[in-house]
């Protein structure tokens, strides 16, 4: 057997399922419970069903892909998967809808596949084993109609009694007195008190007996208060326990309700920005009254223009914005908020930053709102992702016969925007992201290459719908989203650290404020 | 067409062993380039894992077993193990649960 990933730190598990108007729901319940109850009745654990989304098991019934980023293949092959414990969707199990499933009692192959079967496999990997070689057991791998019937195969029951132990006993198992072989002795199994009846030859003999009767009896009375106190201090152990992980929920849920607030203010702000931008006026040059200043990027507005003869515009604040592109350019970081850019060279931020796109390549749109993606290819041109088109630059010249559609890379027609582009170091090959799908680019046709687009699980810890993505001087390739960015670790096919850290510090190298706690220390 | 068909079916080797942790998964992505070596040792480690005679080859227990329906999770390492770095709570579109 195999131990993988983290063992839940309760015994007290509940589960539930998820589908519950499927035609086959009190079937699937019935199984599932019949499952559990076999991996309950050898270890210390036990289930409780309910009707909830913060059960600690979800049974789910999906087909193809279906969100967690491993898509199901129709019939066969694949039957289902299972997460590890953990929080969020750790132990939870998936089973492929468009299996032929048997919920019945028969373990006929013409009936379809057991479901029994498989769901007390994937549930093994809920509690925390993974796969074993052992084929004879639960946890081996490939799909076996066996009959299951309660029992528990060695292999996958010293597994489950490793992880959490095996089910509670009043008392060990104690040596029984030794008796006289000329008595006869009936002896009950040594973990429960032994009953004896004897007939004894000498007073002596039965004197000895019965000091060893009351010696058991002593023995028994310390054991069971031993048992009795160790069970006190596992609870109130599991009372602290639990209150910890009350605590824990709650700071938790704090800081995501936090977080919560501050995407929704950004978005509110960044909408509001959006909404004013199309409804801005071109400015005459002659104009001397104020604008309005209500075009904001984020929380921070940087006010650098009081000059009230000239049309205000405001800036995005260095330390409190997201980044819409980012891509070393000649060497240097450049990196795109609206119609503005800020340039980072050896020596830091350079001065005057952040100004406008335009001001650098005059032939991007008169009425620039932001910039999707940005990137500098093989032939050092800078190629920038605008709506639904993109455009070439050599240097800061447009290059003939651009912009062009999005289309005429190979891209779907229908696709309104790049979120990303960035040369991935670990292939030194270029990706194109958008929403949930990334594509890769063929350098020679400048075409996106077959087998795309593909799903963006792969970038794992990055999620779906980034802001930007590059590949920094260091060879690594950073992701962006919202303030914050992860560095990716390409040999793990994962980010570096699961929390994004945030890009200001490191990217504008801006100071961190008095409350705040540096992420690594953290 | 007998090379055609062994390309292909080395193709769905190599697939196999990459969804289910015999080859790294970035494979995937990368399309690396395997030595002889290192197929013919995932080969050896997948049918060592299945219970089939060891060969090295991708011979007719090979081919069965790789057709035969089964679990998602790979068998080593898997990249299915949780950890919170690869949820993306907000974005997911999945099901919008809190942490318990």
């Amino acid at each position: 057997y195999v131990l993988q990933g983290p063992k839940w730190s309760k015994t007290a598990l509940t589960w539930s399922l998820v589908n519950r108007t499927m035609p086959d729901a009190t079937n699937v319940r019935r199984m599932v419970s019949r499952a559990l109850s076999v991996w309950e009745n050898n270890s210390k654990l036990t289930f409780r069903e309910v009707s909830s989304e913060q059960a600690d098991i979800q049974i789910l019934f999906a087909r193809l892909g279906h969100g967690d980023g491993y898509k199901f293949d129709g019939p066969g092959q694949v039957l289902a998967h299972a997460f590890y414990p953990g929080d969020g969707r750790g132990g939870d199990a998936h089973f492929d809808a468009d299996e032929t499933w048997n919920f019945g009692e028969q373990t006929d192959d013409d009936q379809g596949t057991n479901f029994l079967n498989v769901a007390l496999h994937e549930l093994g990997h809920s509690l925390g084993l993974g796969h074993s070689s052992d084929q004879k057991a639960v946890m081996f791998p490939w799909y076996q109609n066996n009959e299951v019937d309660g029992k528990l195969p060695d292999d996958d029951r010293n597994g489950i009694q490793e992880l959490y132990g095996s089910k509670q006993k009043i008392w060990g198992p104690l040596r029984p007195p030794t008796t006289p072989t000329t008595t006869t002795t009936t002896m009950r199994p040594l973990t429960y008190r032994p009953v004896y009846t004897h007939k004894y030859n000498t007073n002596r003999e039965r004197n000895d007996q019965e000091e060893r009767s009351r010696e058991w009896e002593r023995q028994w009375q310390e054991r069971e208060k031993q048992d009795r106190e160790r069970q006190e201090r596992e609870r109130q152990e599991q009372e602290r326990q639990q209150q910890e992980r009350q605590e824990r929920k709650r700071l938790e849920w704090e800081r995501q309700e936090r977080e919560r607030q501050e995407q929704e203010r950004q978005k509110r702000i960044r909408e509001n920005w959006e909404r004013n931008r199309n409804k801005e006026p071109v400015t005459p040059p002659t104009r001397t009254t104020l604008r309005p200043t209500n075009r904001q990027y984020t929380s921070g507005v940087h006010r650098q223009n009081h000059h009230h003869n000239k049309p205000q515009k405001n800036k995005p604040d260095n330390c409190m914005t997201y980044y819409d592109a980012i891509s070393m350019i000649r060497g240097e970081l450049f990196i795109f908020r609206g119609p503005y850019l800020w340039r980072i060279g050896k020596n830091g931020l350079y001065p005057g930053y952040p100004t406008e796109t335009r001001r650098h390549w005059s032939a991007l749109p008169e009425n620039l709102t932001k910039v999707d993606a940005v990137y500098e290819n093989k032939q050092r041109q800078i190629v920038f992702f605008i709506g639904q088109r993109y455009y070439v630059f050599n240097s800061v010249n447009l290059a003939p016969g651009f912009p062009k559609p999005l289309a005429s890379l190979g891209l779907p027609p229908s696709l309104t925007h790049i979120d990303a582009s960035f040369v991935w170091g670990h292939n030194n090959r270029t990706y194109l992201t958008s929403g949930t799908l990334y594509w890769r680019i063929d350098d020679y046709t400048g075409q996106v290459e077959l087998d795309y687009p593909r799903d963006m699980s792969i970038w794992s810890g990055v999620g779906y719908n980034i802001d930007a993505a590059f590949q920094y001087l260091d060879g690594k390739t950073y992701f962006f989203k919202n303030l914050g960015y992860w560095e990716f670790n390409d040999d793990r096919m994962k980010v570096a650290h699961a929390k994004a850290k945030k890009s200001s510090r490191k990217w504008m190298q801006c100071s961190m404020s008095v409350n705040e706690v540096d992420d690594d220390q953290r | 067409s007998a090379k055609s068909k062994n390309a292909i079916s080395e193709d769905i080797m190599y697939n196999y062993l990459m969804q289910f942790d015999y080859l790294p998964k970035s494979d995937l992505e990368t399309g690396a380039l395997r030595t002889e070596k290192q197929l013919i040792d995932a080969i050896r480690s997948l049918q060592t894992f299945g219970n089939i005679p060891v060969t090295g080859q991708i011979d007719s227990a090979t081919a069965r077993l790789i057709q035969q329906p089964r679990c998602g999770v790979g068998d080593k390492n898997s990249a299915y193990s949780f950890s919170p770095d690869n949820l993306d709570h907000g974005s997911m579109g999945f099901r919008a649960r809190v942490r318990r």
